[in-house]
């Protein structure tokens, strides 16, 4: 699993 | 983008659209917390600093910039345009309450102790806590009205919405965000005796009034 940094949600 | 997240913001939009529409054809900002509005601001202003430092794609830019705008037009509405018909009295929440412990929690617990970072996390926290002077207000006067309701009932099918998104997106994409997830359960527990009486009185034509 990741977490990304980017969030691309809003 | 899935299904439950375009349902999601979808749900997200109408929910300010209902808002802001209630406002405009009533000429009046009664029934609602000003409070709840500057906490969704700085949740907003917070979270989507992240226009300045990243591209993701132009819905991603349109919507946070419509978000950004329309919440700041409804802060506008209320403490200014229709003022007088604003019910300070019973928008009493002590908001100090809710960003104090989550300013701290942000800086406590975050992915990743960096500026961005914090504030992001903070947003999200925040978010999580920022109705509950908005259902605090509903409490107080003991009604809402019908198209407040639906306003209400838009933003908790939201963040619901993401939860299955989040869901989705773990077994299709691996991805997983505990600071969200935990944050989005939070956030849709708080809606859920709303939610309850939102399907017992609306949707039977009822408004919604609370035994005094």
């Amino acid at each position: 699993t990741q977490h990304t940094s980017i969030k691309d949600e809003l | 983008m899935n299904i439950f997240r375009l349902c999601g913001d979808m749900s997200h939009l109408a929910a300010i659209i209902i808002l802001l529409l209630k406002m405009w054809k009533t000429r009046s900002v009664a029934g609602i917390s000003g409070k709840s509005q500057i906490l969704f601001a700085t949740v907003f202003t917070a979270r989507y600093l992240d226009l300045f430092t990243s591209f993701i794609s132009i819905y991603n830019t349109c919507m946070k910039v419509f978000f950004i705008g329309t919440v700041y037009f409804t802060i506008y509405l209320i403490y200014m345009k229709f003022k007088a018909t604003y019910d300070s009295n019973h928008d009493s929440f002590r908001v100090e309450f809710l960003i104090v412990p989550v300013g701290g929690l942000a800086f406590l617990v975050n992915h990743e102790f960096a500026p961005l970072e914090i504030i992001w996390t903070f947003s999200i926290y925040l978010e999580s806590v920022a109705i509950l002077p908005q259902l605090f207000m509903i409490s107080k006067t003991g009604e809402a009205e019908t198209i407040t309701s639906h306003y209400l009932f838009a933003l908790g099918s939201y963040r619901a919405l993401y939860l299955c998104n989040w869901i989705y997106r773990y077994y299709a994409e691996g991805f997983f965000d505990l600071i969200a997830v935990v944050a989005g359960v939070v956030q849709t527990i708080l809606y859920c005796d709303f939610f309850y009486l939102y399907i017992t009185k609306v949707m039977k034509g009822k408004k919604i009034s609370l035994p005094a």
